[in-house]
């Protein structure tokens, strides 16, 4: 099975190449790619071979042929609907956010546990009871859950929403989660990102 | 000089090694951390050594010698201040984020361009005149911002902010900005995250 730390490349990959079909671009080669992402050409087609023969040498790779294999291996050729859990201030800039389009994602559903926000509404969404939130889920095939609850109370929502059925969450609240094996989880952290930027300013 | 996808690790080896000293740990192994992060004991190994001899053999790394390596080479060993620009949804809830504490950073300033919200207070700050942005940084030492305005202006606010003196950006729409050469930019896109965890969902 394939290393989790080129699963997480992969995405990337998938957004340069879209951006470049996006300019018109029909072909691309491993150094160029390499060098739009900050990946040398080796590390592309070391990741790319994987999962196949995409490339041919000489010729380099088909753009959208290696975005259609790419969103077949993502699993992001279907669309996914999302649980957004928590709708205060972060909660209202996802329910807004225009990032989702034409990438496999949509917010479906979105709870709070405060009497005075559910029953509201945010963008096209009416805020639902979070406490309903297994009923809510049944039958909805949501599997994926946004969360940007307070970071207090982040890992005992992380173990309802399990409970409940979601298989992945992407974690918004300052705090790691202690979840079962199979869970997928991952962090939404501008510290990391933070942190890699000073290593390069004077 | 070292490639910047190892850059980029750093600070996630950081954030276990502290995460590991304050649970009480003093050492650990290449691979004990690589299996907290998901990289192999051998990534681990290569990517510390291209900055001096941490371990020894069989004896292991020093976490907290560890720490203060990194925290040195990524120089959050002292306390950077950030701009925030636009108090919309999202500014108000980076505006309030605990995840900063004793990571290096903090919040110095925000500013908006609505007149409305200009001179209104969120946490503990009262939002500034964007128009005024070249006057509030001089003297200020603010070399990073935060940029949560919409994707619409994103590009022509980070051109302005450079002008002013911005040497990062850590920039939360969702469009690719095109700086000059010598101005850091990372992104936050919850849409790599979620497509790295689909690749998991049956
Ligand atoms: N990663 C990032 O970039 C980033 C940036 C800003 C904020 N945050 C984090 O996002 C989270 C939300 O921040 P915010 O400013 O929107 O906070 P907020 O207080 O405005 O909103 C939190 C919402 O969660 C709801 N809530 C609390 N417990 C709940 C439960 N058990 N079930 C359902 N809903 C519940 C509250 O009623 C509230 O509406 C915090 O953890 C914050 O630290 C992350
Ligand atoms: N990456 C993520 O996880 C994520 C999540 C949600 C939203 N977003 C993005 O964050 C951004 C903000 O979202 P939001 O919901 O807070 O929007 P918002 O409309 O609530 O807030 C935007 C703010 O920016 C201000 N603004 C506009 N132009 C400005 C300028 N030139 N200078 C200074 N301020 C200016 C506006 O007055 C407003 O207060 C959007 O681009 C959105 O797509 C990112």
């Amino acid at each position: 099975s394939i290393p989790d730390i080129i699963v997480g490349r992969l995405p990337r990959y998938l957004q340069a190449l879209q951006r470049m079909h996006q300019e018109g671009r029909h072909t691309t080669s491993s150094k160029e790619l390499g060098d739009r992402l900050g990946y040398t050409a080796a590390q592309i087609r070391k990741d790319l071979s994987q999962f196949g023969e995409f490339g041919k040498q000489g010729t380099g790779y088909s753009i959208p042929f290696l975005i259609g294999q790419l969103q077949t291996i993502l699993k992001v050729d279907r669309m996914w609907d999302i649980l957004l859990v928590g709708a205060g201030s972060l909660g209202h800039a996802i329910a807004n956010y225009n990032g989702f389009a034409n990438r496999g994602f949509r917010i479906a559903l979105i709870v709070d546990n405060d009497p005075n926000k559910i029953g509201t509404k945010i963008a096209n969404f009416v805020v639902q009871d979070a406490s309903q939130v297994k009923a809510l889920l049944f039958g909805s095939g949501i599997k994926i859950a946004m969360l940007t609850v307070p970071a207090s109370n982040a890992q005992a929502v992380a173990e309802e929403l399990t409970n409940a059925g979601i298989k992945a969450i992407l974690n918004y609240a300052p705090v790691p989660l202690s979840l079962p094996k199979g869970i997928h989880v991952e962090y939404i952290d501008p510290l990391i990102q933070l942190q890699h930027m000073t290593y390069y300013i004077d």
